[in-house]
């Protein structure tokens, strides 16, 4: 806030917040919610606008006119097959069941990410720090590599795999069609808020796979009371199904929600306290047990339930969030809804770790370095991995078919313009 | 709240400083002023670590120079500010004669620092 008041940057700053506060793109000349510029809130967060000018030009939309002359939904797929005169968009996606993914959920799933090598001298180089202003502006989130939203192949360690390219991968006509409405601190108290920035109608899109992935906040704070101050059941039940009502009124007929529990935060201190963090490592001095304990005596840490020496107060955090799952698990059950059927599954840390395990890995390998909190690109890539090969084990329906003119599709629109 | 994340600030950027000055085996004045070559002129960055520099620089040098750490320089500097009824809270090892004494002696130091840097500005 300081640096802010500085007048050459004032009204970025002004901007910036702007941005930060309603969740939408910085740049959306046309008002649709989708931008062509990729930071602020851009298409690393929600599928690339083909036509900023127009606001019934958007990724997501289904077809107008079968896309005969434009391309209304920014999938790629448009014109008249000169052979026979029939769309291309009607030949290709007409009953494909095309649909696109929307996330809800905090920074694990918008991909929380400081590069270790901003705080570690031996790896500063003005080219570890370019990127500065692009990090900054996308909130020290990555969704271009998450597990659910990620298109862009990583460059922070890992490899990207997400439900998008899945979805994509599977149904071509799914192209630009995702949205990554996440934010760092996002809880169950949160998350209308959030979903008021959604980019779907009932009228004019298609329908989506929502996943409601909020793994830790509504147990993770950082006040000395933490456990006061944690989501109690009750309250997570109306805050959910306060959300989903909401959803329901925006979303269109024939979408899924997926709800994921919370994650177990046992792991971080299981597996971190007695390493060296970055700032550590040069003299040997600063372990995750001492940041953790550090951040918790400034009340700033992210998790004190969990990220405590105090074996009885992570006990009581792990309880607490295995409480909280099954609200969320039995809401699945027992609410019913007009446009989306409501399914559940577990937060799959452990099989994440089991997995890596047998790629010949070490659990502290998947935690984020700097801030010894986050699930780092590999957890998510795997995470992810292993959910998409449940859903399609258990509820392939949700997935759709795969598309069988994916390869006509290839063949006459490449790349379908990038993303 | 926010005074505990200008304190974790803090005390990551004066460790980063040692660091840098220790890897690259120079002073403090060039490892601050090798940091602030790292940024960017974009969104003037470069130019708001150089300005912060000229501010906090003389103090934060001779403070480093005279082997305070982190965590006692923050103190001595305010950024780190010791909540009533709290401990003072620290990322590193206590120095022997306790962190109490060795902020009180940085802060003593700061007093005639400051008042030199508030003359100079």
């Amino acid at each position: 806030s300081g640096i802010c008041s500085l007048p050459f940057l004032k009204d970025l700053c002004k901007n910036i917040e702007k941005v930060i506060k309603s969740k939408l793109p910085y740049k959306d000349f046309d008002g649709d919610k989708f931008s062509t510029s990729p930071n602020l809130r851009g298409y690393y967060w929600r599928g690339r606008d083909c036509d900023d000018t127009e606001s019934s030009v958007h990724p997501g939309r289904r077809p107008d006119n079968w896309d005969a002359k434009k391309d209304s939904n920014c999938n790629g797929i448009w014109g008249v097959d000169p052979k026979d005169g029939i769309p291309y968009e009607q030949k290709f996606c007409n009953g494909t069941d095309s649909k696109g993914i929307i996330i809800l959920g905090d920074s694990a799933a918008a991909h929380f990410h400081i590069p270790p090598e901003w705080i570690t001298a031996s790896k500063m180089s003005k080219k570890a720090f370019s990127n500065i202003p692009e990090v900054l502006s996308n909130e020290l989130d990555w969704p271009q590599f998450s597990g659910t939203t990620g298109f862009l192949n990583s460059t922070i360690g890992g490899w990207t795999e997400s439900f998008y390219l899945n979805l994509r991968r599977r149904n071509h006509c799914n192209h630009r069609d995702y949205q990554q409405l996440s934010k760092n601190g996002a809880s169950s108290e949160n998350i209308l808020d959030l979903l008021k920035s959604l980019a779907r109608t009932q009228q004019f899109d298609k329908p989506a796979i929502v996943i409601f992935a909020l793994i830790g906040n509504d147990v993770c704070n950082g006040k000395r009371d933490t456990v006061k101050h944690m989501t109690r059941p009750d309250e997570m039940r109306i805050n959910v199904i306060q959300t989903l009502h909401y959803l329901d009124s925006q979303v269109p007929k024939g979408s899924h929600v997926l709800l994921t529990g919370l994650v177990n935060g046992d792991i971080l201190w299981d597996n971190m306290h007695s390493r060296y963090h970055p700032l550590g490592q040069l003299n040997k001095d600063v372990t995750y047990g001492q940041l953790y304990s550090f951040l918790s005596c400034l009340q700033v840490n992210p998790c004190r339930g969990w990220m405590s020496s105090n074996s009885t107060l992570r006990d009581v955090t792990t309880k607490r969030a295995a409480q909280l799952s099954s609200v969320l698990k039995e809401i699945a059950i027992s609410e019913k809804y007009a446009n989306f059927d409501v399914f559940y599954m577990d937060y799959p840390l452990k099989e994440i770790t089991e997995l890596w395990h047998k790629l010949g890995g070490e659990t502290w390998q998947l935690i984020e370095p700097v801030d010894g909190f986050h699930p780092n690109q590999i957890a998510s890539a795997l995470g992810t991995r292993i959910l998409w090969e449940k859903i399609l084990r258990k509820w392939p329906y949700i997935l759709g078919k795969e598309n069988p003119f994916n390869r006509e599709i290839a063949s006459v629109f490449k790349d379908q313009g990038g993303h | 709240k926010n005074h505990g994340y200008t304190c974790v600030g803090c005390v990551i950027t004066i460790s980063i400083v040692e660091q840098l000055a220790e890897v690259h085996n120079s002073t403090v004045k060039e490892a601050l002023e090798r940091l602030c070559g790292f940024f960017s002129e974009i969104w003037n960055l470069k130019r708001i670590c150089f300005l912060l520099l000229d501010i906090f620089g003389p103090t934060i040098i001779k403070r480093m120079e005279a082997k305070m750490n982190a965590d006692m320089l923050c103190y001595s500097i305010h950024l780190c500010r010791q909540r009533a009824g709290q401990p003072h809270c620290h990322l590193y090892d206590l120095p022997k004669v306790g962190l109490n004494a060795a902020i009180k002696e940085s802060e003593r130091m700061a007093e005639t620092q400051i008042s030199e840097t508030m003359h100079g500005l």
